[in-house]
């Protein structure tokens, strides 16, 4: 899903 | 967010600052690998480039600004500061940057999730980053002497990395299609890197000696 795509670490 | 992942980020934060702390008040960067923190920049510099066009959260902005800034200043004060450049080992700082850059540049064109240009370019400061800390591994091997200042630094790097296997075992276990091969391969092969530094920190450490990697 798209929403997996976020790259949400650093 | 979860406590590992929190407890990376903060180990991160303090290397930085403790480096800081050494080139700003001390005025020195003995034992501290230019090549290194260059690299560094250009991890930062290509892995945040969305940093304008995709929000996830204030902290996650605010840690990249933290982390473009501090190492953009890192370097200029080893390139430009006279005091602290003077004390910049650059004789035994003689790692080429592109012995490890163009490795990582063909990778990435290779290895990757989506070939697009964003998703490249963040796949390169991955690997990038697995391997940037060697040239200051090399020159602390090389000089030998190694203030606690500069092994605090590298101590509190390579805990970073621990701290971010954990935070993807975690995620792995508790959030539904987290996977994310690249990161965690390069990741464990960055960790790994410090295996033996650690090694010599944590004896240096039991024997209350002063830290010295043997030759």
């Amino acid at each position: 899903p798209e929403d997996d795509d976020v790259k949400d670490e650093l | 967010m979860n406590i590992f992942r929190l407890a990376g980020d903060m180990t991160h934060l303090a290397s930085v600052l403790v480096l800081l702390l050494k080139i700003h008040t001390i005025k020195s960067c003995a034992g501290v690998s230019l090549k290194t923190q260059e690299l560094y920049v250009i991890v930062f510099a290509t892995r945040y480039l969305d940093i304008f066009t995709s929000f996830v959260s204030i902290y996650n902005s605010l840690m990249k600004l933290i982390f473009l800034g501090s190492s953009f200043s890192i370097v200029w004060y080893m390139r430009y500061h006279k005091a602290v450049h003077r004390t910049y080992d650059r004789e035994q700082d003689t790692f080429r940057h592109w012995f490890l850059m163009l490795p990582c540049i063909l990778l990435a064109l290779l290895i990757h999730e989506k070939f697009t240009f964003f998703e490249v370019m963040w796949t390169f400061s991955l690997y990038l980053e697995a391997v940037a800390i060697l040239p200051q591994l090399v020159l602390l091997q090389r000089t030998r002497n190694i203030d606690n200042l500069t092994g605090q630094y590298i101590f509190l790097l390579g805990g970073y990395r621990g701290f971010y296997i954990l935070n993807w075992i975690y995620r792995y276990f508790t959030e539904p299609h987290y996977v994310h091969w690249i990161t965690w391969i390069s990741g464990l092969v960055q960790t790994l890197l410090y295996a033996d530094f650690f090694y010599y920190y944590f004896l240096s450490w039991k024997n209350n000696k002063k830290l010295q990697l043997p030759a």
